[in-house]
């Protein structure tokens, strides 16, 4: 199966 | 203290519908111009983005910013105790520890009313920036759902390749193998059928079925569906609601 992403770091900030 | 009244349960009711299958745990954050709510999915792939705006409540007030943490799987319980015709109106004071759902049959003089307890869920706060994408698509949501419903039959993954002049999806997988092509078209008796594409960019990106079919669930919001593309960004599916909307954005799969 091809490798999925994951949403990047930049959306998600604490 | 917030009073914010729909008029029809039914509109709440879809919204949590739309989304309740890909996050549990939300913080729905009201202030005085709506309610908004943002989560990421456990596998940190999706991430979804709800904006209600005042305008879609029949009444809203909300003195102060409020957080109500809830558990969209006991939201959706109560949601079911209502009648999708009833008006429905969410009360809550400045420092909830439930919110109260009520009911009202005004033509049958009944009135339900519901307290759910509420949640202190430690999430991360989201900025979801604005961002710059290759390709735009606005196509009536029912055809993008059956699309996905049926080449998620055929494959764990979906391809979506978008040229000057077509959007193709292609689905390849043990049992066979399948493809959808649709053209830009304008319908001139009912433009919500048409297929609108803006082309900056040619797209040739791969998804994972089981989220496409997680956010085709928003289709009960409206009947087109905002595709937003790029090779460097999360995808953008959008559903517009009369004020707000409910944003899905999903990580593609590593291309080739």
């Amino acid at each position: 199966p091809i490798p999925q992403n994951k949403i990047p770091s930049y959306f998600i900030n604490r | 203290m917030l009073e914010a009244k729909f008029e029809q349960a039914s509109l709440f009711k879809r919204i949590i519908d739309g989304f309740k299958d890909c996050v549990q745990l939300v913080n729905f954050q009201c202030k005085e111009d709506g309610i908004i709510a943002q989560a990421v999915d456990d596998s940190r792939v999706l991430l979804v983005s709800l904006e209600i705006g005042k305008d879609a409540f029949q009444e809203f007030r909300c003195d102060h910013p409020i957080t109500l943490g809830m558990d969209l799987n006991s939201l959706s319980k109560i949601l079911r105790c209502g009648n999708n015709t009833d008006s429905l109106t969410l009360i809550a004071d400045d420092t909830p520890d439930s919110l109260l759902l009520l009911f009202e049959d005004t033509k049958r003089e009944r009135i339900s009313e519901y307290s759910l307890k509420l949640m202190d869920i430690d999430a991360d706060f989201l900025k979801i920036e604005e961002l710059q994408y290759d390709t735009t698509i606005m196509m009536p949501s029912a055809d993008f759902s059956k699309t996905v419903r049926d080449l998620s039959q055929l494959s764990d993954s979906l391809n979506i390749l978008v040229t000057k002049e077509t959007i193709k999806f292609v689905t390849d997988g043990d049992i066979g193998s399948g493809s959808v092509i649709m053209k830009p078209f304008i319908d001139m008796e009912n433009p919500d059928e048409s297929i609108k594409l803006e082309m900056e960019q040619p797209v040739d990106l791969t998804f994972g079925s089981k989220y496409l079919l997680d956010i085709v669930k928003g289709s009960a919001l409206s009947n087109k569906i905002g595709i937003r593309l790029s090779s460097e960004a999360p995808a953008l599916f959008q559903f517009d609601l009369t004020s707000g909307f409910l944003q899905f954005f999903l990580a593609p799969k590593f291309s080739d």
